[in-house]
């Protein structure tokens, strides 16, 4: 089974 | 002020329809750049980034930078009341609790105006890191958007597989498995039918069929679409706006558990 990751853990709040 | 105009309603309705299904509201930070829209939608797993740059508006000013939060549900009740072939110009004062737009038909006869009050949306604007893609793709938008379609009746993930040979699309569900390979094309004669690879290293991807669905909602807006991908990082779905900018879709991947 995969898990969904999510966007803001690759991206950094600015 | 601000004032920006486009000569067709169409586009901005076309813009609408690509982001309207991820997210229910957004904000507009308008500068003399542009506008640019940034959001993630409300499960965090995607993200939209929409550029359109001044040079492309028929008319564009800017006098300060202004962030405008809309509701893109009551924006796009507002652009149903325009005819495709309407002028279309979007106004706001510095410091402004509402923005005004107005459609002006193609001989002037009929002008109409909508004001539509203006929200203060709590904006977390992410950075996006520059990315040395392993592969991308630019293939047909409607070719994209057919195989999304069909891929999504057997899995809720496709699994994205791109060589140097080609790009294969694949779902695998209760009914059994769905594999849709896409040859590199030799010579083309018309260069929005073309499908070209370019690879660094192969690339398999794990991603969810209901947001590149929704993503395809863009398809109008292009011929073309190019997808960027890199082990374990999102992938990157870019649709071109022909002399006015881009929209961007960032979808987190699925990894094994």
């Amino acid at each position: 089974k995969s898990k969904q990751t999510s966007i803001s853990s690759f991206f950094k709040k600015e | 002020m601000f004032e920006a105009r486009l000569g067709q309603a169409t586009i901005l309705k076309k813009i609408l329809d690509a982001i309207k299904d991820l997210l229910n509201e957004a904000t507009f930070d308008c500068s003399d750049s542009g506008i640019q829209l940034q959001a993630m939608d409300n499960s965090h797993v995607s993200l939209v980034s929409l550029t359109l740059r001044s040079d492309g508006f028929d008319k564009f000013r800017c006098d300060r930078n202004l962030s405008m939060g809309m509701n893109l549900g009551s924006m796009a009740k507002i652009l149903k009341c325009a005819n495709n072939e309407d002028n279309v110009t979007m106004k706001a004062q510095d410091n402004a609790d509402t923005v005004t737009i107005m459609f002006e038909s193609a001989n002037q006869e009929k002008v109409s105006d909508y004001e539509m009050k203006l929200m203060n949306l709590d904006q977390e604007h992410l950075g996006i890191p520059e990315t040395d893609f392993s592969c991308v793709v630019r293939m047909p938008a409607m070719e994209f958007a057919r195989i999304c379609r069909d891929l999504a009746q057997f899995s809720e993930s496709v699994v994205i597989c791109c060589t140097k040979e080609g790009v294969k699309f694949s779902a695998s569900g209760d009914v059994g498995t769905a594999n849709i390979k896409l040859a590199q094309t030799g010579s083309v004669d018309k260069e929005e039918e073309a499908v070209i690879i370019e690879m660094q290293e192969p690339v398999t991807l794990t991603f969810a069929c209901r947001y590149l669905n929704a993503f395809t909602k863009a398809t109008p807006l292009s011929t073309q679409v190019q997808l960027s991908m890199c082990a374990d990082v999102p992938l990157v779905v870019e649709y071109a706006i022909k002399d006015l900018g881009h929209i961007r879709y960032y979808l987190a991947p699925k990894i094994e558990d």
